[in-house]
């Protein structure tokens, strides 16, 4: 299964409707200090049914939802989805957030439980907890790990 | 299920030191198994040594350092699980740049799929796609750009 | 002691409102006294707005605009206390090259004394003396470079 | 009072007597991973009498005396030492830990009390609290830092 793109709107600081290429080797992305670059991360972790405000970087739920400022009016949902390509077959994972606390997710485009999402993964080998995704200052904090979260993250694989 | 663990944890040791030796001029490394009664419920412990020293307590590493062997416990993790796709967030930020020459290496020869978000030049050669990402007015935009035009 | 106080914490504060406009463009800074009675009692928060933005929690700034506050923070306590030296250990890991540069010239602009470890070759440029420092067997040896020899 | 020289001796991975001139200005220390640039950090706030292993990377007190290697015997001793120059008059603190335990402070060429060197350093503006030493990854722990350290830290220095 390879991960094809990457689509978000209205979630952070992607206002607008953002669609990301994603190469089957080796994506790079760049830009300057505050311009939105760890904020994807933070969208591919709350797709993947991320509960944790903490490692999304936010306080409450709706802090995921662009906020506005004097130009923009704050957005009313955030979205983002995952477009992967396996064997020739499309499969696209959402999820969506409104303002009035709504949040579902979408697979293929039908509102699914985040159980169904995390089956669909697992059996492509991703883990619950997606140790592949590595946030900001967090390397040596991998290597600082108690033992037992490590032998945790190889049963995960196994 | 036991026999799954070690056959999965013997795969990843073998990575893991083969990453090692790579990223570490004259280190080794590998993880032990902190023995107490039954495999699934013991710690895994990572033991690493610099080139002719004696075993290194992990904390006593330099901040490149352990980035480095965060970087080949990923990888190794790699080798039980190609499925996945890995984001990498400024992981090459402590690494000097001998270490992240050769980090571009290991990126290059990976088959898997890596988003890589970086302000080292030396790493930005390793994308096959780059994404350049700016705010304005408080709003990320993103463009495609080609590679020629970063490095200028 | 309460007038000390004050006295201080308005200095300070002064200063970082200057630095905060200087290493952000168009965004504002400064210091609160949270007030709960006593002076001497109370905490002190940081608030910090982008260019146009609402006031922004601390925690939701990038890893790169933390940094920024963060040096924003140590050069206006400079201010109130110049004599001391500041040792700054890869401060500037998180920056892009724009900021970097910022960093560099404050670096030369300040009279106080600053010892700074970085890879980045732009803020070597702002070194009167520049000490290599390597491995060898183990040992740390440090030599003496000149500006011209690191920048090849 | 301006900082003139570091001397370094057995501590750490500085088993040669290692001297670094300080510049009135701007000193850069550069150097690949590993090859003891933050060491040279340690020492600093280890000479100026830091007590807490934790902040100096270390976990037991002899952890800072050079373990040596293959090629190396272990030192005897971690000496560190600071020259100042103050209106014309030179200005020396060390501090001295031998393998046996014996650890002592020096003022001047005189055995003292760690009372007596922080005495001469704040009458100098430098606080107990070196808050002017950032190390490796600390830099956005400042930002996070509770209102009541700010508070502290800007009492120290009133
Ligand atoms: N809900 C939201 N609405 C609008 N903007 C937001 C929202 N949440 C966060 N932001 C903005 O996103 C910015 C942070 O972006 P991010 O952390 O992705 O930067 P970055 O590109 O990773 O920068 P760095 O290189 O410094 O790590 C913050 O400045 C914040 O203003
Ligand atoms: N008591 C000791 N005796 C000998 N070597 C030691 C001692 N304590 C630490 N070291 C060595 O010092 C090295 C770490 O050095 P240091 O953290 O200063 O590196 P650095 O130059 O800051 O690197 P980086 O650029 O990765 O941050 C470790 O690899 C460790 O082997
Ligand atoms: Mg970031
Ligand atoms: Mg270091």
């Amino acid at each position: 299964m390879k991960l094809k793109e990457i689509f978000i709107k209205g979630f952070k600081s992607f206002a607008d409707p953002t669609r990301l290429e994603i190469s089957d080797k080796v994506t790079v992305v760049v830009g300057p200090n505050g311009s939105g670059k760890s904020n994807v991360v933070d969208a591919i972790r709350w797709v993947l049914g991320e509960q944790s405000m903490k490692e999304i970087r936010a306080q409450e739920r709706e802090d995921v939802v662009f906020w506005g400022n004097e130009k923009r009016p704050p957005a009313q949902t955030a979205y983002v989805e995952l477009v992967f390509e396996d064997a020739g077959n499309r499969i696209t994972i959402a999820r969506e957030l409104s303002r009035d606390g709504n949040s579902r997710y979408i697979l293929n485009g039908d509102v699914v439980r985040l159980k169904d999402i995390r089956e669909v993964l697992m059996q492509r080998g991703f883990g619950k907890n997606p140790y592949s995704i590595i946030g900001q200052g967090q390397i040596d904090k991998i290597v600082s790990a108690s033992p037992e979260s490590l032998r945790m993250m190889i049963e995960e694989i196994a | 299920a036991r026999e799954q663990f070690m056959k999965t944890f013997n795969k990843i040791n073998e990575a893991f030191k083969r990453y090692v030796e790579t990223l570490f001029y004259g280190g080794t490394g590998s993880m032990r198994i902190i023995e107490d009664g039954d495999v699934l419920e013991s710690g895994i412990e990572i033991v690493i040594s610099k080139a002719g020293k004696r075993v290194q307590k992990l904390q006593l590493l330099s901040g490149g350092e352990k980035a480095l062997v965060g970087i080949a416990l990923i990888m190794s993790m790699l080798e039980a699980n190609s499925g996945v796709f890995y984001v990498l967030d400024e992981v090459d930020a402590p690494l000097d740049d001998y270490n992240s020459e050769k980090f571009r290496r290991l990126l290059e020869q990976e088959n898997s799929q890596f988003i890589v978000i970086t302000h080292n030049k030396l790493i930005m050669e390793a994308g096959d796609i780059v994404h350049g990402v700016t705010m304005v007015d408080g709003v990320s935009k993103v463009v495609q750009v080609k590679m020629e035009e970063v490095l200028t």
